[in-house]
């Protein structure tokens, strides 16, 4: 069978097999763009990948996007999707993005939490964390928000393997956080690092485990406005931009408030629209209409982070 | 097919006294709700996901604190079979 990146529809919802397939259909059509790489993988064995768009050089300047970290926030895999064949097919007829592919690289882990992706798909749509045993319990997973070196186990973060929001036994202790900590980290040269979630309308920047200003909260608030205004453009969806602990609650052990300590300034996080009505269950014809407006604003984040290097 | 009349709950707060009611059935797992936006301040709707098991329960309860409701989701199981025969059908 010929393998077409073009009959993919864009406007559905689709099981893991599909979108790692689909991923080798889009390195396929965009060969010189684009590579799928594998940074690990998960608790339960699956691989997970990375699409990287780059033009050449070696850890080049670089904005990390990752998607779908808690598994049954649909919609952000589903843009996280839509946004690498964005990038892919805009390349070279956009001007501001070809300019910054020129010198930095794109990654994208659409698929941030695979293992629970497939078990919101298959036993519980309602499933957010990993799917790691913990001793002593007989619930399952850590949520992979709170598992991070980043003010671990404080305020806004549980203690019981039960809870959603279970911030797991030790830092990194999730392998899926862990995959991407030593990318990150091994890279040495991320810029950016922005993680997509759903709902509720908001760009957020650090910190989420203390309420205090991040330091260069000023701008990263005035980056993020601008970036909402972009997106509100569109369709007037309306956003709410803040640091996470002033704007939604203190939540300790979150992934931008560890990128951020790392020294990635242009660290954000985006909560996508669901239009007041649907929460996790945002019908699909609305996947193309977040996909496109959420695509606004990073796009603006990632031409400001191109204008300001540092 | 757990979810059949499940609901989702809205609750637009009004004042620290309905998020600390809130807060404290957050806390009580027995009803073994689900928040997926948690009780915050006022600016921040909560909705929470209720049981079939527990919804007459916890209705009584926000009625008793006087905590005003919507539904937003009137059997989350009807949209999650649309889903997944939408995605069925998309497969095919």
């Amino acid at each position: 069978m010929e393998r077409s990146s073009k009959s993919f529809n864009f406007g559905a919802y689709h099981p893991l097999e599909t979108i790692y397939s689909w991923m080798d259909d889009l390195v396929a059509a965009h060969p010189n763009l684009v590579t799928k790489e594998q940074i690990g993988t998960s608790y339960e064995g699956r691989p997970m990948y990375v699409l990287k768009f780059s033009t050449g050089g070696d850890k080049r300047p670089a904005i990390w996007v990752d998607s779908g970290i808690h598994s049954r926030e649909w919609v952000s895999q589903a843009t996280g999707v839509w946004t690498a064949n964005k990038i892919a097919s805009d390349y070279g007829t956009d001007a501001s993005l070809t300019s910054l592919l020129k010198t930095m690289d794109i990654y994208l882990l659409i698929l941030a939490n695979p293992d629970g992706y497939v078990h919101s798909h298959t036993s519980n749509r309602m499933w957010r964390k990993t799917r790691s045993q913990n001793s002593g319990s007989t619930c399952r997973g850590v949520d992979p928000n709170r598992n991070w070196d980043a003010g671990f186990g404080g305020p806004g973060a549980s203690t019981n393997p039960c809870s959603d929001s279970y911030h797991g036994p030790s830092p990194h202790s999730e392998i899926e956080v862990k995959n991407v900590v030593n990318l990150v980290k091994n890279h040495g040269n991320f810029k950016s690092f922005i993680s997509i979630h759903a709902y509720s309308q908001l760009l957020m920047y650090p910190y989420g485990y203390t309420c205090k200003d991040a330091f260069h909260a000023a701008e990263l608030d005035s980056v993020g406005r601008s970036a909402v205004q972009k997106l509100s453009s569109l369709h007037g969806t309306t956003y709410k931009v803040g640091s996470i602990c002033k704007i939604i609650y203190q939540a300790s052990g979150g992934s931008i408030d560890w990128s951020y300590n790392l020294g990635i300034k242009y660290s954000f996080a985006f909560e996508l629209r669901d239009t007041g009505r649907y929460g996790f269950i945002l019908p699909a014809n609305q996947i193309i209409p977040t996909a496109s407006e959420t695509w606004l604003a990073l796009k603006d984040i990632m031409e400001y982070v191109h204008d300001h290097s540092y | 097919k757990v979810f059949i009349g499940d609901q989702v709950i809205r609750v637009n707060v009004e004042s620290e006294e309905q998020i600390r009611l809130l807060r404290a059935l957050e806390q009580d797992t027995y009803w073994d709700l689900d928040f997926w936006l948690h009780p915050v301040n006022t600016e921040i709707p909560v909705d929470i996901r209720v049981p079939y098991s527990s919804l007459y329960a916890v209705k009584d309860y926000l009625r008793a604190h006087n905590i005003q409701f919507s539904v937003m989701i009137s059997n989350l199981q009807e949209l999650l079979d649309e889903e997944k025969a939408e995605m069925e059908e998309n497969n095919m």
